[in-house]
């Protein structure tokens, strides 16, 4: 039996607010050590999606056995928009379920709410991916980095990433211009999340599509940094922590033929 | 203009 008690509903709302848009279907992997894991990839095989839920970012979690939840999250999160952000949200899983349970608790009120999701049967390619060395990881603002990912989108269609020792350059050329911004490390010491980090073992210069970026800002609202590690002619990861475990994003760059 | 890479491409199937 799987029972996971999220604090605040929200939570799980952001999180799948951050992937919807990106993968309609997906399996959630439960365990008792890992909690919930997913991998999924966009249909057009660019962005891959990789949720560590531990089990502390529940307030009680247990699963007793693993398992497997076929999920479309475009129906999850129909039935995640009846809670309130606030509430307690605890997903029930009987073993070798066909369905979901999703319990909100308003925690004023003596209110309960329960609905039931189907779940599916979804077959999809699982991909090893090594932890590699990278060439370049920038932590910044997340709110800054979002910034830039939607008013870019409105130039062009690529973004431009150029790290140097010095500086983190975003840039993007279209038909009516471009523009660049430009961010140099440094230290907010009142404001750590305020702060920009730069660790460069070799310089890169890299494109992305501006789709792929936008959907990926969508998780902004889970935390208030971003960690981006970038590889020459290798898929960037950009990672949002969570209270405990993480969302990252796969993206595969765009280069010249 | 440059070309998007298929992201599995840099991968291997688990």
């Amino acid at each position: 039996m799987l029972e996971g008690k999220f604090d605040q509903a929200s939570l799980l709302k952001k999180i799948i607010d951050s992937i919807r848009d990106s993968v309609k279907l997906c399996n959630f992997n439960c365990s008792q050590n890992d909690g919930i894991t997913v991998q999924a990839i966009d249909d057009s095989r660019v962005l891959l999606i990789a949720l560590k839920m531990d089990p502390g970012c529940f307030q009680e979690f247990r699963c007793d056995r693993d398992m497997v939840l076929g999920l479309d999250l475009e129906s999850l999160g129909k039935i995640l928009k009846q809670g309130n952000n606030e509430d307690y949200l605890t997903l029930i899983a009987e073993d070798n379920p066909d369905s979901l349970l999703i319990v909100f608790e308003d925690k004023k009120k003596d209110r309960i709410s329960e609905f039931s999701l189907k779940l599916m049967d979804i077959d999809s390619d699982v991909l090893t991916i090594d932890d590699m060395d990278n060439d370049c990881s920038i932590t910044m603002p997340s709110a800054d980095f979002s910034k830039i990912a939607r008013d870019f989108k409105t130039m062009s269609e690529s973004l431009q990433i150029i790290v140097t020792k010095e500086s983190v350059k975003f840039k993007a050329e279209g038909q009516i211009g471009s523009g660049s911004v430009i961010f140099k490390p440094h230290t907010d010491l009142d404001n750590p999340d305020e702060s920009i980090k730069i660790d460069m073992n070799q310089p890169v210069n890299l494109t992305f599509g501006a789709k792929y970026l936008n959907d990926i800002v969508k998780a902004s609202t889970l935390s208030s940094t971003i960690t981006i590690k970038l590889t020459d002619k290798a898929p960037a990861l950009f990672e949002f922590k969570l209270p405990s475990g993480y969302l990252r994003y796969y993206l595969a760059p765009k280069f010249e033929d | 203009t440059p070309i998007q890479n298929d992201l599995v491409e840099f991968y291997t199937m688990a």
